[in-house]
C-alpha cells in the first residue's frame, strides 16, 4: 500500500477524519490499528451518507482499502479473529492512556502527551466497532479527550496545567 | 408507481457496500 489511495476527505465525514489520520500514522508501525481505525471510519461514514456521489465514491475507495488490507494482512490474528484485534485496539489504547497519564501526574506536558491522550480517545471510539463499549472505557474515553484539549490549550496560552 | 425504481437504486447502493462490509468482518 504506497501514497495515499484514498480521494479527499468529503466534508460530511469530517467526524472521521482523526481517525483516518490515526489509521495513516499507523500504517507502518501498526497495521492492526491502522486497520481497525479504517474499519470505524467506514462503518461510521456509512451511516452518515452512503448516497450522494462525492460520499459513496470516498465509500468504495475505503472499502477497497479494507479488503486490500484483510488480503495482506491474512497470517495476522488480530485481522482474522476481531475477538484478538479487539483485545489488540483495547490495550494499544489503555497502554498509550497510561503513557499520556504517568506523564501527566509526573508534571511533564508536552505536544507527545497531548497526542497520546488525544489519540487513545480516538481508539476508544475505534473499540465501538466490536460492541458497546464498557462504562470504564467511557469514562477513559471522556478523561482522556478532556485531558487532551486542557493541556493543549494550556501549552498555547502558556500556562502551566494544574 | 413510476417513481418507486429510483429509491431502489440508491438502497441497492447501500446494499452492496453493506454486503462488502459484512463479507470482510466475516472472513
Amino acid at each position: 500500500a504506497a501514497g495515499s489511495p484514498l480521494p479527499p476527505l468529503p466534508a460530511a465525514f469530517k467526524a472521521v477524519q482523526h481517525h483516518l489520520k490515526t489509521a495513516t500514522d499507523h500504517e507502518k508501525r501498526d497495521p492492526v490499528i491502522a486497520y481497525y481505525c479504517r474499519l470505524y471510519s467506514m462503518q461510521t461514514a456509512m451511516a452518515i451518507d452512503s448516497k450522494s456521489n462525492d460520499c459513496r465514491g470516498f465509500l468504495i475507495k475505503l472499502m477497497d482499502l479494507l479488503e486490500q488490507m484483510k488480503t495482506q494482512l491474512q497470517g495476522t490474528d488480530a485481522i482474522t479473529n476481531e475477538v484478538v484485534g479487539q483485545a489488540h485496539v483495547e490495550n494499544y489504547a489503555l497502554r498509550l492512556f497510561s503513557f499520556a497519564d504517568n506523564n501527566d501526574r509526573a508534571g511533564t506536558f508536552n505536544k507527545t502527551v497531548v497526542k497520546s491522550f488525544y489519540t487513545a480517545s480516538l481508539l476508544f471510539d475505534v473499540l465501538q466497532v466490536f460492541g458497546e463499549i464498557s462504562e470504564d472505557l467511557l469514562k477513559h474515553r471522556k478523561y482522556a479527550r478532556w485531558k487532551s484539549a486542557y493541556i493543549h490549550d494550556c501549552l498555547r496560552k502558556g500556562e502551566t496545567p494544574i | 408507481t413510476s417513481t418507486i425504481g429510483t429509491p431502489s437504486t440508491a438502497s441497492e447502493q447501500q446494499d452492496e457496500l453493506s454486503q462488502r462490509l459484512a463479507q470482510l468482518r466475516q472472513m
